[in-house]
């Protein structure tokens, strides 16, 4: 899963 | 953004509003373990070394900077400013496993063996039990001051909070992060004893007391 890579929470 | 992540945000910010506040006006850090404050600057600094590379937007950006440097501060306080012997006697929960534990699990579980992710991963490993010495703390003394136990509310709610968001996120988005969901549902575990006597006593407007 490639999103997993993007944190983008705190 | 949904309303569950920015509720979330909301109750972490007024929980170190209320940390800050709590010990600037009574000029002391009684019941506040300095542990945990050590393992949530250790958190927010090895989570957010992405702010230098990565942009997401102004909000992270501002939120990052904002939890690491208050994250500092309070360090700085509980240091410098009020530090006091009883304190330090009390809080004796042995951190380096934790650390050590994180460490290991971020090595297993990382996404990517880069520095940046597995240092991420440790983050999430490490927020998840960082709130132990405080708990720990709070169980030798068997209660607590009032702002103290509204300070760990607060924080515990933003991590619950967060599990709706990732229902949200996976229906919304197609997005399931894993790591986050996990470490997110056991660090909420762990507060569930504490949601339990804030509800049946602080809540009702009584003294924090353990049974």
């Amino acid at each position: 899963n490639a999103n997993q890579l993007f944190h983008d929470e705190l | 953004m949904n309303v569950f992540r920015i509720a979330g945000d909301i109750s972490h910010l007024a929980s170190i509003f209320i940390l800050i506040h709590q010990i600037t006006i009574t000029k002391s850090v009684q019941g506040i373990s300095f542990k945990t404050q050590l393992l949530y600057s250790i958190v927010f600094i090895t989570r957010y070394l992405d702010v230098t590379f990565r942009w997401v937007s102004l909000y992270i950006f501002a939120m990052k900077l904002f939890f690491i440097a208050s994250s500092l501060y309070i360090i700085f306080l509980m240091r410098n400013r009020f530090r006091t012997s009883e304190v330090t006697k009390l809080d004796t929960f042995p951190i380096v496993y934790l650390l050590a534990g994180s460490g290991v699990l971020a090595l297993i579980f990382t996404y990517d063996y880069s520095i940046t992710e597995v240092l991420w991963a440790f983050s999430l490993f490490l927020e998840s039990v960082a709130i132990l010495p405080q708990l720990f703390m709070l169980q030798r003394t068997g209660q607590a001051k009032t702002l103290t136990t509204h300070y760990i509310f607060a924080l515990g709610l933003y991590r619950a909070l967060y599990i709706p968001n990732w229902f949200y996120r996976y229906f919304a988005e197609g997005r399931f992060d894993t790591l986050a969901v996990f470490t997110g549902i056991v660090q909420t575990l762990i507060y569930s004893d504490f949601f339990w006597v804030y509800y049946n006593r602080v809540m009702k407007g009584l003294n924090f007391e353990l049974p």
